[in-house]
C-alpha cells in the first residue's frame, strides 16, 4: 500500500 | 510603478497555461531583477516555483517590490483576449488594486487594454533549500509528456527507476502493465533530442499520474526537461526559460 507524501514535510514555511 | 513588457504575449500565456490547472490563487511578487512567485496545490502534493528574470522581458522597471495577487483562471481568460504575437505589458502602481495587462499589435495600430482586479491572498511562501539529488536527468519535454499520458492512461501511480545507464518508468494498473525504457543517447545535430543523464545513486519512486500530468503541461515553455530525483527529497521537474524557469516540486509515494 503506497501513501501520497506532502511537500510540506520537506519545505519549511519562511 | 511596475512596467514589464514581453516581445511576444505567447511567453506569458504558455507560462501561466504550464501551471494555472494546479494551483489557481498566486502571489507574483515582483522586484527589481525581475518576478517570481510560488504556490502549493490544494492537496499539498505539489508546489510550483516560478522566476522570470528581467531578461525575459523586452523593457522592464519595477521601482518598489509589489506583489499581486491574482487568480489564474481570470489572468487566463484575459490572457486569450491577446494575440500571440503582440506586445504584452503588464503595468501595476506601487499599491495597486488593479494590474493593467496592454496588447499593442505594432504592425497594424491595433492596441487592448485590460484591467485585472486583484487579490489578497493568504498564502505561506515555503523555503526551498539546495536539495542534493541523486540523479540528474535531462531529456525533450514532448518525450517526457509522451511517457507520463501514456502510462497514465494504465494506473494512477507511475514508478521511475533510474540505474547506470537506464531510466524506466512502469505503471501498474487493473487493465493491464506497461514500461518505457530510456537509455542516455547524444544526438550531436539535434542537441535538444538528446537524453542526458548524471546518477550518482540508483532511485526507485513513485509519484501520483495526476500530478505529472499537471507538470507536463509546462512543455509548451521548454523543449527540453531537468528532472532531480532523491530518495529524500521532492523530484523537482524544471522548464528553462530565456532568463528564469518555471519548477515544480512534487512529493514521492511512499510504502506504508
Amino acid at each position: 500500500q503506497t501513501k501520497q507524501g506532502s511537500i510540506e514535510s520537506f519545505f519549511k514555511r519562511k | 510603478m511596475l512596467e514589464a513588457k514581453f516581445a511576444e504575449a505567447s511567453l506569458f500565456k504558455r507560462i501561466i497555461d504550464g501551471f494555472k490547472d494546479c494551483v489557481s490563487l498566486v502571489n507574483f511578487q515582483c522586484k527589481e531583477d525581475g518576478i517570481i512567485a510560488q504556490a502549493v496545490d490544494d492537496s499539498r502534493v505539489l508546489l510550483v516555483s516560478l522566476e522570470i528574470g528581467v531578461e525575459a522581458f523586452q523593457e522592464y522597471r519595477c521601482d518598489h517590490p509589489v506583489t499581486l495577487g491574482m487568480d489564474l483562471g481570470s489572468l487566463s481568460k484575459i490572457l486569450r483576449c491577446g494575440n500571440n504575437s503582440d506586445t504584452l505589458t503588464l503595468i501595476a502602481d506601487d499599491k495597486p488594486d488593479s494590474i493593467l495587462l496592454l496588447f499593442e499589435d505594432t504592425q497594424r495600430e491595433r492596441i487592448a487594454e485590460y484591467s485585472l482586479k486583484l487579490m489578497d491572498i493568504d498564502a505561506d511562501f515555503l523555503k526551498i533549500e539546495d536539495l542534493q539529488y541523486d540523479t540528474t536527468l535531462m531529456m525533450p519535454s514532448t518525450e517526457f509528456s509522451k511517457v507520463v499520458k501514456d502510462l497514465s492512461q494504465l494506473t494512477d501511480s507511475i514508478n521511475i527507476m533510474v540505474t547506470k545507464e537506464t531510466i524506466k518508468f512502469v505503471a501498474e494498473g487493473e487493465i493491464g502493465t506497461g514500461s518505457v525504457i530510456l537509455k542516455p543517447v547524444m544526438d550531436m545535430e539535434k542537441p535538444a533530442e538528446s537524453i542526458k543523464l548524471e546518477m550518482d545513486q540508483p532511485v526507485d519512486l513513485t509519484f501520483g499520474a495526476k500530478y505529472l500530468l499537471d507538470i507536463v503541461k509546462g512543455s509548451a515553455l521548454s523543449d527540453r526537461i531537468g528532472i532531480r530525483l532523491s530518495s529524500e527529497a521532492p523530484a523537482l521537474f524544471q522548464f528553462d526559460l530565456s532568463s528564469g524557469f518555471l519548477q515544480f516540486f512534487l512529493a514521492p509515494k511512499f510504502n506504508d
